[in-house]
């Protein structure tokens, strides 16, 4: 009968698109805020 | 109708490298920049711990109803992602301003004694990321060339 | 070519590579860095490295090879914990692919890309190669994971946000997609999942489907698609998934799946060709992709009373099929033949030597050509359809009866084995997706066949592939709905009476839960 594929970690039947967070074929959770490259100004990168 | 079908040889030399290669699965963080503190290195947490992260975690509006000091531990720990952003976004909205000079926040904590086109002079709450805690510094210059 | 390198080669390699490493450790300011590159580049001239394209290729071959023995002697250094390892590993990697991406971007004049590009590739092509044999001569003790982290990593470094780079997408998506195309999992099954995490990669797919301008990126990334289905299809073909291809189809559910969400006219333009590998009996994963649909189309509920499907506006629209499907109808003269049949239903040994064209083995599972098998039946439906309309009429279940077209799908429902009209059957039910000509006309056709059927067995067997497919979890394809909705409700196909909807409890069950649902 195949997999219930809403228990993948994908939410399926979000307004925003997924790929964008998609954390890979192999994960079941979808990437957080913290997972995400993001483009902050230079000055943000103290490191 | 079409039944089971062997694997050719080929097929089934393909599945021992697949399968040599299954005992070494890629993991999340091989696929991340290498960060400081987080790696996206999923750890088991008890079950009863919440598993999967709610949608509006991503909004500005949550970062908004965490509390300040939380604020300030996700834009200094998660360096160039998304959360640091959304951090910087909310702190701003409760009129933090980051000084890029000394990459510290700083909030007006009563009306300047001095405004002019190059700056501001007056008492300022800050927050000192290296002793990790709040201060109040009087007489200060906050040259506008500084605000981000 | 496989002449010796320049002796001092390896050493001077060695020796940058180890500078590189440090400089890049230390400077994590923009501007830091890109002084220090400067005076790196002045270096590597000084040991004559950039003199010529020939000593390049070779330094860059030599550091990367450089780079993997170190990844295979870290790796099998017990002394560091496994988190240290990757660490260790990254960070070497790391440094090396931030040099190339540097290299890239700089090298050549501002205006002039194919310097850039012609680096890329070059780069690209040299770790494809060095992986490759490293795999043949490793075999299962080969680690993916240097390779995965490299061409991870260069992609993302060469995605950031920078004017130039910027500029040059496309080039940069085309060479990676190449390269992994290359290192399909056929080619390359210890990479398998390294693979597939790259080309699902987040970046890459907001890369090659939606920023790449006019989607030029599509076919590109339907190629690696089938590179994927081609290598799975094999251990798919058996119900019973070993582990490790139990985590690459589940793996696969989940990109269809975010393509299904984001990108659903992706697979709705390139469904035909996918279907032609996907194995027959990977029901739900193929439903995935029939179940796509444009995102600026309504769907009537298919449940809807008297529901008209030929009074739809799209069902007088063709869908776009991106598969150049007419070149699988081999050999020529048996195209020639068919189009001669279709046009004058001449020579009428046509339809008794059809079979012959379709079998090609009598070994029982893989008796059939299926690619030859869909196209024939793509191409007899689409001359169809064009066939009706040139008569000014919608195809109807009335007005498909009568023709050369429907000769030959009666033909084939009639004169092929279980097996042969499994595959047959299965060619029409993939046509059955969203309100377009298609669907309208094969969604017809499969009816006409179930009505006009001379034997129980065909109309048994045309319930049994829609029912397949209806049975399996959600997605399930419009198309496929309202025929079978039809198929149950209207009384001149006499469902009920046959005996074959009574054979057992649950099946009679089933059946009447779907038309509760349909009533």
């Amino acid at each position: 009968l195949g997999t219930d594929l809403t228990g993948l970690g994908l939410n399926l039947n979000s307004q925003e698109s997924l790929h964008p967070t998609f954390a890979g074929p192999f994960a079941d959770q979808p990437c957080r805020a913290q997972d995400v490259d993001y483009n902050v100004p230079p000055e943000y990168l103290i490191n | 109708p079409l039944g089971p079908s062997l694997l050719s040889k080929e097929h089934q030399m393909q599945f021992q490298m697949m399968e040599a290669a299954y005992y070494h699965l890629p993991t999340p963080s091989d696929s991340e920049k290498l960060t400081t503190y987080f790696h996206r290195t999923p750890v088991q947490t008890p079950a009863h711990y919440p598993q999967s992260q709610l949608p509006i975690y991503d909004t500005v509006e949550f970062y908004q109803r965490l509390s300040t000091e939380t604020l300030f531990f996700v834009f200094y720990y998660m360096e160039g992602s998304k959360a640091q952003y959304l951090a910087a976004k909310a702190l701003k909205k409760q009129s933090w301003r980051f000084h890029t000079k000394y990459m510290m926040w700083f909030q007006r904590h009563e009306e300047p004694k001095i405004i002019n086109d190059d700056y501001e002079q007056g008492t300022y709450i800050y927050f000192d990321y290296e002793k990790w805690s709040q201060r109040k510094k009087e007489g200060f210059t906050f040259e506008y060339k500084y605000l981000e | 070519n496989d002449c010796e390198d320049p002796p001092g080669l390896q050493e001077k390699t060695e020796f940058l590579l180890k500078d590189w490493v440090s400089i890049y450790s230390q400077s994590n300011t923009v501007t830091r860095e890109t002084k220090n590159f400067g005076s790196f580049v002045q270096k590597m001239n000084m040991y004559g490295i950039l003199k010529t394209d020939d000593l390049i290729t070779r330094f860059f071959r030599q550091a990367t090879q450089f780079c993997i023995d170190l990844v295979y002697r870290i790796l099998s250094d017990q002394t560091h914990n496994p988190a240290q390892v990757k660490a260790k590993i990254f960070h070497w990697i790391d440094a090396f692919v931030h040099l190339i991406a540097l290299l890239v971007r700089h090298s050549g004049e501002a205006g002039n890309p194919t310097t850039k590009i012609n680096l890329l590739n070059k780069v690209l092509g040299i770790v494809l190669g060095i992986l490759l044999k490293d795999q043949d001569i490793r075999g299962n003790t080969f680690s993916q994971l240097g390779y995965h982290r490299f061409f991870l990593m260069l992609f993302l470094e060469l995605s950031v946000p920078d004017t130039v780079l910027e500029s040059l997408m496309h080039s940069i998506v085309t060479a990676f997609s190449h390269t992994y195309h290359l290192l399909n999992p056929v080619s390359a099954p210890g990479f398998c999942y390294s693979w597939i995490e790259l080309i699902s990669h987040r970046t890459f797919i907001g890369r090659i489907l939606a920023q790449i301008a006019q989607q030029k990126g599509w076919p590109l990334y339907a190629q690696l698609l089938m590179d994927l289905f081609n290598f799975l299809a094999p251990f798919l073909r058996n119900a019973e998934l070993a582990k490790p291809v139990q985590i690459m189809y589940k793996g696969t559910l989940r990109v269809l799946l975010v393509l299904l969400h984001d990108f659903p006219e992706f697979l709705c333009d390139y469904h035909f060709g996918f279907c032609d590998v996907i194995p027959p009996n990977c029901i739900q994963m193929r439903n995935i992709i029939l179940a796509a649909f444009p995102r600026n189309m309504r769907l009537p509920d298919p449940f809807t009373p008297n529901l008209k499907v030929d009074m739809l506006n799209e069902t007088a629209t063709a869908p776009k099929i991106c598969s150049n499907y007419v070149t699988n109808i081999q050999p020529g003269n048996f195209k020639k033949d068919l189009d001669s049949y279709l046009k004058a239903r001449a020579p009428v040994t046509f339809l008794s030597e059809l079979r012959s064209h379709l079998q090609i083995s009598n070994e029982p599972g893989s008796r059939y050509n299926i690619p030859l098998m869909n196209a024939l039946v793509l191409y007899v439906g689409t001359q169809a359809i064009a066939h009706i309309r040139s008569k000014n009429c919608v195809p109807s279940t009335s007005n498909i009866a009568h023709s050369a077209h429907m000769d030959i799908f009666q033909n084939l429902a009639v004169d092929l084995d279980t097996e042969g009209r499994y595959l047959f059957l299965n060619a029409i039910a993939n046509q059955l997706r969203y309100p377009n000509s298609h669907t309208h006309y094969f969604s017809c056709a499969v009816l006409h066949l179930f009505a006009e059927a001379n034997t129980e067995v065909i109309q048994e067997q045309i319930t049994r592939v829609l029912l397949e497919r209806l049975i399996v979890n959600r997605p399930h394809p419009w198309g496929l709905l309202i025929t079978f909705i039809e198929l149950i409700k209207n009384p001149i196909y006499k469902f009920w009476d046959h005996d074959f909807v009574h054979c057992a409890p649950e099946i009679a069950k089933l059946f009447e839960s779907v038309a509760r649902s349909c009533m």
